[in-house]
């Protein structure tokens, strides 16, 4: 494992941690996208299937039990706790799941590189994942007074996809055969969607002043 | 194949 996936694997801990600090600490999940948390949990079930028939290593493990149980506590969260469920804004939240599922499915499907359940399912959750964030920056936009942790949250997240570009790179030149086209591509366009909130989350951060998107 | 080198990422 090199030192940028090790990074990108880091801050997509520590992006969950920061969101639970935000939901547990202040009892508040104002600003956050529940359809984007459950779009997550969807892209780690279905992607984590092979848990335990495809040992990688302890902490491949460990990561994808965090992932999985961080992910499911968050939604949980949301939906079911008394007083955190009334701080969501569900009226905002209203970009359809179909959009994002719908496709990725019918993509999983046309695409797969070996058609048995868990491949393609694995296939799906890269293609979902590439998307997942989308009702969350809608819902960003609607949010007047973006607090800090919700910035960070998505700022830390993007840094993660980022990262993981670099691995890729690294790995291509350092590994044979290592040849991801359908990997790649999905996660240029999951770090391409980020790049406008980047662009004013470094705005805001430069200007000292709170991060707003513009409609 | 592809995909199969990327099972080692999360």
């Amino acid at each position: 494992m090199n030192v940028f996936r090790l990074a990108g694997d880091m801050m997509h801990l520590l992006s969950i941690v920061v969101l639970l600090l935000k939901i547990t600490g202040i009892k508040s999940c104002r600003g956050i996208s529940l359809k984007t948390q459950e779009l997550y949990l969807l892209v780690f079930i279905t992607r984590y299937l092979d848990i335990f028939t495809n040992f990688v290593s302890l902490y491949n493990t460990v990561m994808k039990l965090v992932f999985l149980g961080t992910s499911s506590a968050i939604v949980y969260y949301m939906r079911y706790d008394r007083i955190i469920k009334l701080t969501y804004d569900k009226e905002q939240d209203t970009f359809k799941y179909l959009l994002l599922v719908a496709p990725s499915a019918v993509l999983a499907l046309a695409t797969s590189h070996v058609y048995t359940v868990l491949e393609v399912l694995w296939t799906f959750s890269i293609y979902l994942e590439a998307v997942a964030i989308m009702p969350q920056l809608v819902l960003l936009q609607r949010t007047q007074n973006i607090d800090n942790l919700t910035g960070n949250y998505v700022f830390l997240l993007g840094s993660y996809r980022g990262l993981y570009i670099l691995n890729w790179i690294y790995r291509f030149f350092t590994e044979k055969h290592y040849r991801q086209w359908l990997v790649w591509t999905c996660g240029v366009v999951q770090t391409i969607i980020y790049c406008d909130f980047f662009y004013y989350y470094f705005l805001s951060w430069q200007n000292n002043e709170k991060l707003a998107l513009p409609a | 194949g592809s995909g199969k080198a990327s099972k080692d990422e999360l």
